[in-house]
């Protein structure tokens, strides 16, 4: 498990928060972004749940959502929970939390009168991720979820109705791209590019300040 | 100002962003 965003050789950060990304180009998201993150971050709760680690706490901002100079995304714990906390969410509540966060990231910056016009697949895996139903078993996170990555999945050609896991999730974003098989890789590049393409503006800034 | 990359609309009371505002 990743610890803080500690400083690298460099000296810059290796990962920085959602809300950073946010603040600093002080403008929402894009799309593939959106779609990048969704998939990275489920892809990390699905590993730590393989790993038999402890479930996630509970997710409400952005802040907890961490983007690595590699592409990878984690999820910290909230503020104010310590390591004991044990109050953990489902995998359903999770994927809502992080749907919630995701659009919010979209809508970043826009006056409550107005909504961004969507694409209808991310319109509709949002709105999938608000509207979860809790699978058999209810706050495992998914432990029974042992197989390995979404693209070996046979099932992957079926169309993901109802999101009950982060794999379902996972599913539907890959199912975005024209070809499944390279959501792993694509969208870690999108994510590495945010991270680089943020680090640039900030150092850019520090020096005009 | 910079052109938008986004289409903005009103907020329409059966759209996603109040169905999230409700959450």
């Amino acid at each position: 498990e990743r610890g803080p965003a500690a400083a690298g050789g460099s000296g810059q950060p290796e990962a920085l928060s959602l809300e950073e990304i946010l603040r600093l180009y002080n403008q929402p998201i894009n799309e593939e972004q959106a779609w990048a993150v969704c998939y990275q971050c489920c892809g990390a709760l699905r590993a730590r749940a393989r790993r038999r680690q402890p479930p996630a706490a509970g997710l409400q901002a952005p802040a907890q959502l961490r983007i690595w100079r590699d592409g990878a995304v984690s999820l910290e714990p909230a503020a104010g929970s310590g390591k004991l906390e044990h109050s953990y969410s489902s995998e359903t509540e999770i994927i809502e939390s992080l749907g919630i966060i995701i659009y919010k990231a979209l809508d970043y910056g826009l006056k409550e009168n107005e909504e961004r016009e969507l694409s209808p697949p991310l319109e509709r895996l949002i709105d999938h991720m608000t509207n979860t139903v809790e699978a058999d078993g209810g706050k495992d996170e998914g432990y029974e979820a042992l197989d390995e990555g979404v693209e070996e999945d046979d099932e992957d050609e079926k169309e993901v109705e109802v999101i009950h896991s982060y794999k379902d999730v996972m599913k539907l974003c890959a199912a975005h791209l024209p070809t499944r098989s390279e959501a792993p890789n694509h969208y870690q590049a999108v994510c590495r590019a945010l991270f680089a393409e943020t680090m640039e503006l900030y150092t850019f800034l520090a020096k005009i300040k | 100002k910079g052109k938008s990359l986004y289409n903005i609309k009103p907020k329409h009371d059966s759209g996603i962003k109040a169905k999230i505002s409700m959450k």
